[in-house]
């Protein structure tokens, strides 16, 4: 997956 | 992570451990919209899907876990604890939260950043909390009398997205490419749904009164 995918909040 | 995206987390934690508290020293839910946790235990299952497939870092796990599982079990406890369910407002808890998860599901098939079943499930579970307050906003307006820790429980769970929503603005300015509309517009709807309770929340605190909202 891109970096930009990945959800980084909760 | 920042200062606000922390603050914000802290204060959702807070609030979970708040209404953890109440129904385990009390031994009772009353005051508390089932329907609304059951919201919440959707709201989770469906945004943390990536739980196995994508590690941030041990926080952002551990912090899923223990809102998932949290969750759950205050769900678990309201419908089968022998004394916590005996106390559930029943006939007070009655929105029709199905529709909140069918209108929000039929959004996100619109309104999602890839049509992929993680982001649309991702994007579901965001417009799902945004509203999943209603059916205990709802409950508190029949009700009347707000216990304080159900009072405490609320503002916390309030204020937690609105340090979410510091944090977007925080990131917006800091990171070249950020942007995160969907979660920016749903939880700004959010945190103004708190906006009555917040005043007459703040009204009973400075009155040091007894937190009421106009039946």
């Amino acid at each position: 997956k891109e970096a930009d995918d990945v959800k980084d909040e909760l | 992570m920042n200062i606000f995206r922390l603050a914000g987390d802290m204060t959702h934690l807070l609030s979970i451990l708040v209404l953890l508290l109440k129904i385990y020293a009390t031994k009772s839910c009353s005051g508390i919209s089932r329907k609304t946790q059951e919201l919440y235990a959707i709201v989770f299952v469906a945004r943390y899907l990536d739980l196995f497939t994508d590690f941030i870092s041990v926080y952002n796990t551990f912090m899923k876990v223990v809102f998932i599982a949290s969750s759950l079990a205050i769900v678990w406890c309201m419908r089968f604890h022998p004394m916590v369910r005996r106390s559930y407002d029943r006939e007070l808890d009655t929105f029709r939260h199905y529709f909140l998860v069918g209108a929000s599901f039929a959004l996100a098939l619109i309104l999602h950043e890839k049509f992929t079943v993680q982001e649309i499930f991702w994007a579901f579970s965001i417009y799902l909390e945004a509203v999943a307050i209603l059916p205990q906003l709802v409950l508190l307006q029949r009700s009347g009398n707000v216990d304080n820790l159900t009072g405490q429980y609320i503002f916390f769970l309030g204020a937690y997205r609105a340090f979410y929503i510091l944090n977007w603005i925080y990131r917006y300015l800091t990171e070249p490419h950020f942007t995160r509309w969907i979660a920016c517009v749903s939880g700004v709807v959010q945190t103004a749904l708190y906006a009555d309770f917040f005043y007459y929340y703040f009204i009973s605190w400075k009155n040091n009164s007894k937190l009421k909202l106009p039946a």
